[in-house]
């Protein structure tokens, strides 16, 4: 078995030299990692099944890489090497994200993303990387289905000020803000989106298409307090039809509050907050208006 | 634009307007009465 | 020379801790200075507790007879009313968090802890009376405060308390002098046992020249604040309570006031005229502050209606 290990270890070094990284993969993933002739010691299975995920997850082949992710799982805990701990993370959030499990990968990303080491073993770790960590757990995060968790992932995201650097940051405060989002706005998002994130879904529309119409949907229910599907269909740039059935069905999720009124072709929205909340906050508006517009009289010396 | 924003700022004038607020508005201000009532 | 206070001198300060001029005299300290940030943290800190207490610790030092507070973090604890030593629980962060803070160049030792009560005073509880002396057993100098979120929300300014107890068995010479509050009558016996056992400090408040300007920014939106909210809105709970704790204080004292006219036919001259009157009226004072604030409330309702739903197009 020695002999067969060093053979497919340098057969899947020329694989990977060659950039043919699945074939490097399944060249490694034949080496017997459990069996019961040599005594293979815990952090040399855990390098392999990290390093067999990393090859997989280069052709993005979620898959196969979750396989073997999954079996480092349990080597991963009792792990002191942070190189391989950090790769495991990295892995595991990807396959995470190809699997457009996207609230769970946003979080992962972003916890990579907070590392504070700028070395760990002989990995220099750039601020490039985190960063790009931190975009992937934004673009994660408005990926994923809208309701309630997805606001505070977005809040705290919000918050961090170095997303406010990042390119995708204008998409992140309008999200955020629960504003409506306009074509231009989220064709120019879909340009750094990665391949698995624009597949299509059964109904024939992209991941992106239902995270924004969601998204423009739970907006709208802050601005209207009802609206006809007509009317609906032309905000969201889609069929009246489809807008009811995906109103419906974020109703029926409870991740949106309102009524349907087939007859007349209406939704009317609900707001749980009390009346005279909303009254406070319509009068801390238009108070808000007022101290902006006597600030910019001042501001031209009126 | 300042003369738009101040249109739109009395466009926001009342501040709110609906059958619910007023009974609401009235409900509260009944039941703050009848708490100094009570107090008294 | 405003932001002088916020120098620390250590040298003074290890002297000062020397002498221990505090064991000669269970008096000696009288005063507190709160700086304008630890009192918004503490106030934020206990109001995000909503009906729970919270608890944490306060940073500064000392000046002669005044303690300096200048800072204040929240611990990861909650429910200091209902568990003997809430403090076990964050014994680990507190140690990490003075150290931190040394490696950090922040010299300020932790001088005090806080904890909210929320809805019923600032005073001290049987369990604070013991957290307190421990405290001041082994941590001099050593103080205590406690903050009530929601009577802060009701009254419109913050409802603090600073105390420090007496050592065990000490009769202070005369009655210590507080402030009248109400009690509400579920605590009125954990706060009768006790209430002799420590004393009030006198609270004043410092800013440096940046939270001047700071505070004059925001005061320049805080009429923003006042117009758009409403003490009626956010205490209804509190109120009700109140309301409820009053009824059951009226009734206690006109039990007594009968048992009192039936004893009184046995020996009159025994006539104890004085506790229901000081009983009948504190309640009125009660009820009287609760009818201030619920019409204070419903003014400016009424102010609001007019303002901004009386204009018609």
């Amino acid at each position: 078995e020695e002999q067969v290990l060093i053979i497919r270890e340098k057969l899947a070094e020329l694989y990977e030299s060659e950039q043919q990284w699945s074939k490097a993969a399944q060249m490694l993933s034949g080496i017997d990692l459990d069996s019961g002739v040599r005594i293979l010691d815990d952090m040399y299975k855990l390098s392999k099944c990290v390093q067999i995920a990393r090859l997989y997850l280069e052709d993005d082949d979620a898959v196969n890489a979750e396989a073997f992710i999954n079996k480092a799982s349990f080597l991963v805990s009792n792990s002191q090497q942070e190189v391989l701990n950090l790769q495991y993370k990295v892995c595991y959030a990807r396959i995470l994200d190809l699997k457009r499990k996207f609230l769970e990968a946003a979080l992962r990303y972003y916890d990579i993303s907070q590392i504070e080491k700028r070395q760990i073993g002989d990995e220099e770790i750039d601020e490039d990387a985190l960063e790009q960590a931190l975009s992937a757990a934004v673009t994660c995060t408005i990926l994923a289905a809208a309701g309630p968790q997805r606001s505070r992932v977005l809040a705290t995201l919000y918050k961090d000020e170095r997303c406010s650097k990042l390119k995708i940051y204008p998409i992140l405060q309008k999200v955020n803000l629960e504003r409506i989002l306009r074509k231009p706005e989220i064709d120019a998002f879909a340009e750094e989106l990665k391949p698995h994130q624009k597949a299509l879904l059964p109904d024939n529309s992209t991941v992106l298409d239902r995270a924004m119409i969601e998204h423009n949907l739970l907006s709208a229910s802050k601005l209207y307090t009802n609206i006809s599907f007509e009317e609906l269909g032309t905000l969201l740039g889609i069929p009246p039809q489809k807008a009811e059935k995906i109103a419906a069905r974020m109703i029926y999720e409870d991740r949106m509050r309102g009524s349907i009124d087939q007859v007349e072709a209406v939704i009317h929205f609900e707001d749980d907050t009390e009346e005279l909340q909303q009254w406070d906050q319509q009068i801390a508006g238009l108070c808000q208006a007022l101290n902006d517009i006597l600030d910019s009289m001042t501001s031209k010396g009126m | 634009s300042f003369l738009r924003q101040v249109s739109s700022l009395l466009r926001r004038l009342p501040a709110m307007e609906s059958e619910k607020f007023q009974d609401d508005f009235l409900m509260e201000y009944n039941d703050t009465l009848l708490v100094a009532y009570l107090a008294m | 020379d405003a932001d002088a206070i916020y120098y620390y001198d250590e040298a003074v300060l290890a002297k000062f801790q020397q002498e221990k001029p505090w064991t000669q005299d269970p008096n000696y300290f009288r005063r507190v200075k709160i700086s304008a940030l630890a009192l918004l943290k503490m106030v934020v800190h206990a109001r995000s507790g909503g009906t729970i207490e919270v608890m944490g610790l306060m940073q500064g030092k000392t000046d002669g007879d005044t303690i300096i507070v200048m800072d204040a973090f929240a611990l990861p604890v909650e429910g200091t009313e209902t568990r003997v030593n809430a403090q076990a629980d964050a014994y680990e962060y507190m140690v990490e968090y003075a150290q931190t803070n040394k490696q950090a160049g922040r010299l300020e030792n932790v001088v005090g802890w806080y904890h909210s009560h929320p809805g019923y005073g600032c005073w001290l509880s049987g369990i604070d009376v013991s957290t307190q002396m421990l405290n001041q057993q082994f941590q001099e100098p050593f103080l205590a405060v406690v903050i009530d979120p929601t009577r802060t929300v009701s009254a419109g300014k913050v409802e603090i308390g600073a105390f420090r107890t007496y050592p065990q068995g000490y009769k202070p010479p005369d009655e210590p002098v507080s402030e009248y509050q109400t009690i509400p009558l579920n605590k009125i016996e954990d706060f009768g046992v006790h209430c002799k056992q420590y004393y009030a400090l006198d609270i004043t408040y410092f800013k440096s020249a940046l939270d001047s300007h700071l505070l004059d920014l925001l005061w320049n939106k805080y009429w923003v604040n006042t117009l758009s909210s409403s003490p009626l809105l956010g205490n209804r709970d509190y109120v009700a309570g109140q309301i409820s704790d009053l009824a059951e204080k009226l009734e206690q004292a006109e039990n007594q006031l009968a048992h009192t006219r039936l004893g009184s036919f046995l020996l009159p001259s025994q006539r104890k005229k004085e506790p229901e009157e000081s009983q009948l009226a504190k309640i009125t004072r009660d009820s009287s502050k609760i009818t201030v604030e619920q019409v204070h409330g419903l003014m400016s309702q009424v102010i609001k209606d007019i303002l901004f739903n009386s204009v018609h197009h």
